[in-house]
């Protein structure tokens, strides 16, 4: 299970919340306009905060952020 | 399996409720108009509230909070 | 698996019920109008009760309680 | 799996029958009118019986009991 | 897994038989018209057996005994 | 995994062939007009033979014995 | 996984063939016109050969035999 | 998962090959037309050749050698 | 899961190409116009090359070698 | 579970990120235009980005990087 | 799970990229026009480069490379 993010502006972060008792921004990795990341779930990432504008594709189908 | 909650408004709250005997908030990340979180269920996180304008889209289909 | 409860007046409880030879209520989380609740079952949940209005979705559809 | 018991009148009764070498009732839910309960099968519970008039929501469809 | 049984009239029977090398009945659970009945097989249930006018709702469709 | 076996006359067989090495018939349950009989493949059941007039419902659809 | 044999006419012969390094008949079932049996792929059982004039209906559909 | 190969003639060989580092035919089975034989892969056979016309039904749908 | 090959001239090969560190051919099947040969990925195979005028069924579809 | 990246244009990049607490780039394969990468995510990537015009064809569909 | 390529033209590089810390080109395995290979992803290889004119054929459908 993956999530696509395509950035359709330069500046999109895409970030990774920790897994566990705790809830902290672990890594943020900034798109610029589309440039795509392929992002998986992991022992270290259990939330994935989207900020700018950007299209995220999962297996629930599309969504856009702004 | 994840949700993914899009903020239609600023101020956006999804809390996290813990897993276990006792039911309370673990953390409250909140969400400006627009921006995304993809979340899972987890070892800490059996319940997850959403209050504010926004969108949740799950594996079954998509539901809207006000 | 999970469920998608959204409130549609003030005053809806989402009511978790003990896992075990015998079954009580050990939390009940007050929702008001718009609020959406997202939970599963667990190893302390085995049975989930909602009163008043109230909109259910899970993997069987969607279903309303009154 | 998960079955959905939505009482369509008061005293609407979803017992839980126990698993085992013996079938006895070991608890039995009453619901209201409107109200609804969510219910797996457990450890302890391998049939479930309705009594009054209710719609059951399970992965086979929907079933009324009267 | 589970099988859902709802008696058209009163008397109906579901019975369970036993698991392993004999074949007994170890448990007829009687039905009143209306009221159903939901039933998984179990470690001591390996075969069902419904006498009387009844609805047979499981994952390969319905069948009605009579 | 089950099969269900309706009974289109008084007298219908459904019986079970051992497991292992040697194929034996280790019982026979006999059905009435009308009645159900919802078997499960086990431990000691790896075969099931049906005489007599019926409908079998299992996963690939439905098939008549005569 | 099973599959389901109907003899449309007396003397079909259902044979099971033995799993290992050896390919032998192990058993012959004889049906008669309109009997139906029902069988596994076993620890002892890896192939199945049918004989005579017969409908075969399995995951992968229905096939006859003549 | 199984494959059923029905002979459109007489003299049909199923060939079982060996599994491992050498790859040599362990057993033909012949078939005369209108007999099926249904296989599957085993510890002992990972790879199948028919010869002669035959139809061989799969996971993946029909084909017929010749 | 497993592919099919059918011949459509004489001197086809199927060559199955070693798993591990190193990629050698093992073994090549020679099939004659109008054979079949139904092959597994195994301990050791884990590519298979087709030469000459073949067709593969697979979960993929049908695809044509020249 | 595999993405396949198309290159619409030379010096495409397809980067790995590292699995764990950091996140880095470990690869970097650079891709001429038409060439094809399928790739997976592993122990020690689990995160993919892509520079560059290209075509990624994953379980979700379609989406172009430009 | 595996994918399907086959050359378009002569000269086709189908190259494995091995699993792990490092990423390099363990093998190329070279087609001529019209000829299949079908690969998995193995233990050995976690990434696959295509080469020059041919169609890949996967569980997410067809695409060519150029
Ligand atoms: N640290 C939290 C992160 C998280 C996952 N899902 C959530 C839902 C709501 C709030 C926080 C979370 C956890 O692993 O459980
Ligand atoms: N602490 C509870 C949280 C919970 C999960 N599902 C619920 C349903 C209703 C009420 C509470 C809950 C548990 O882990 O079980
Ligand atoms: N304590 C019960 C709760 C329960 C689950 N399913 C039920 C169905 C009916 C009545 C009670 C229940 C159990 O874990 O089994
Ligand atoms: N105690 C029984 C309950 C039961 C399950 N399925 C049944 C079917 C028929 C009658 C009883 C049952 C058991 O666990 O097996
Ligand atoms: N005691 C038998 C019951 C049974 C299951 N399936 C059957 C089919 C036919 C006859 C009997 C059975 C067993 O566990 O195997
Ligand atoms: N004793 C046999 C019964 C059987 C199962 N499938 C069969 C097919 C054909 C003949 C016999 C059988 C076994 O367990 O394997
Ligand atoms: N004894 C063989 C039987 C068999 C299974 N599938 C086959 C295909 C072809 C020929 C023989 C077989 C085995 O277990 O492997
Ligand atoms: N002995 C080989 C047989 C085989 C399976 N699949 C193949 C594909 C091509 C050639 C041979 C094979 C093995 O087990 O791997
Ligand atoms: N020996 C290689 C064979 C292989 C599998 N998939 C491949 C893809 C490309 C090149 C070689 C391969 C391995 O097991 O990994
Ligand atoms: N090192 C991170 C990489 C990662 C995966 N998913 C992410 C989502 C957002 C940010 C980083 C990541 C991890 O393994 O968890
Ligand atoms: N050696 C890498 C190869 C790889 C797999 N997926 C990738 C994605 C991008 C870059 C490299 C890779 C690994 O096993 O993880």
């Amino acid at each position: 299970d993956h999530m696509i993010i395509k950035a359709l502006e330069d500046g999109v972060q895409v970030i990774g919340l920790t897994r566990g008792e705790d809830t902290k921004f672990h890594h943020s990795e900034k798109l610029d306009q589309g440039e795509l990341l392929i992002v998986q779930f992991t022992d270290h990432t259990s939330a994935v905060k989207v900020k700018g504008k950007a299209i995220v594709q999962s297996s629930h189908g599309k969504i856009e952020s702004e």
